[in-house]
């Protein structure tokens, strides 16, 4: 069983998604978001850290045995169980698909949405009404997806379902983005039963009503 | 966590390039 | 082994992943890019499409059980065996990180500075300029990698390496830009070995010259 130390800012969407397939797994995994431990914008340009972290990002995981991983989504499979991965080679690709739908046609336009409502990037009508519709697209695929399914992948939660969950926690902390977005109960309903059955980890969206 | 998210580095123009892409690529498949 | 049928336009860089990973594993691939099998921009607006397919895009794999997958890291990574996927649970995760660095860290500039090259999208010089120094950015770190190895993970080819070099294909075509990008020889050392050893695929590269 993995045991280690992720780094990250705190809050990190991105960290979350390692975080929960530990508490899934049960991976032992210590997370180093603050001094002495870690301190963002300056532990990851140190020449330490640096030499086994190249990029400079976070989140980013050192094993208890020196095994150094950068990018969210391969830490997440790392502190992940058969289960969570995907336990066939077709539930495997379905979860990886999913994975890849949230990091591309979830994050980007969720981004452009919520970004400028946070102050973090100028305000553009044009490309924020282009966001939204991106997003709809997106999650009415989604949405439709989970029509008849409980789950993405299979009957219990997977690496999908927590990849997914957390490209939209952004999107559910601005909460009226989403009642604009005339979300259909699926998704909501989806992500109740995702963080519900691990209760460690519900502390981290607590600040986070579902429409 | 909005300042550290503010040094995120996030293609939001994604979907532009997916639609410039796709045009592109019908064009040339007639 | 996989058996199925692969929708998409011709030269997708993206299919070429789930291509030659078919080609190491011996899954057995057709590849649909002309009529009648597929037409890129009709068949895949098509209600009988998009029923299996949602986002409407390519590559699109289905089995010839009937099973369907998008995305293209999804569908090459069913495509993939053992050894390619990463046999250890630690080179399974070093090969979906270096998947995840080229999707993130490679594939944004390269776009940036190649689509306005192939008339794609309109030319910006600070975009251009800001995304020149992306890419180095992004290859002097793989550059760094590859200095001590012959591979990404381990001692043989992975989807690691299919989809880094992959991602790299549009910059490679546009040989003058690598060239202007000053890459060191570990890169392109890289590509032969990756794509030395699959005789049957080298010819999807036949208009490439490593600088």
């Amino acid at each position: 069983m993995a045991a280690g130390t992720l780094y990250t800012y705190p809050e990190n969407w991105r960290a979350f998604k390692a975080q929960i397939a530990a508490q899934y797994s049960g991976a032992r995994l210590k997370v180093a978001t603050s001094p002495p431990a870690f301190t963002f914008g300056q532990t990851n340009r140190t020449p330490a850290f640096l030499s086994n972290f190249p990029l400079g990002k976070v989140p980013a995981y050192q094993g208890d045995d020196g095994f150094c991983l950068f990018e969210s989504n391969a830490i997440a499979h790392f502190l992940s169980n058969d289960a969570l991965r995907g336990a066939t080679p077709q539930a495997a690709a379905q979860v990886l698909q999913w994975v890849s739908f949230a990091d591309s046609e979830i994050i980007p336009p969720a981004s452009a949405w919520v970004f400028p409502t946070l102050g973090i990037m100028q305000f553009n009508k044009q490309a924020t009404e282009q966001a939204k519709e991106d997003v709809k697209r997106a999650l009415t695929v989604l949405n439709q997806h989970l029509n008849t399914r409980t789950f993405l992948v299979g009957e219990r939660v997977s690496l999908a379902d927590i990849t997914v969950v957390c490209s939209m926690l952004w999107l559910y902390k601005q909460n009226s983005l989403l009642n604009k977005c005339q979300i259909v109960c699926h998704i909501s309903q989806f992500i109740s039963k995702v963080l519900a059955r691990e209760k460690h980890v519900s502390h981290l969206f607590c600040s986070v009503r579902p429409a | 966590a909005v300042d550290f998210l503010a040094q995120e580095k996030i293609w939001f123009d994604k979907t532009r390039y997916d639609e410039a892409e796709r045009r592109f690529y019908e064009r040339m498949n007639g």
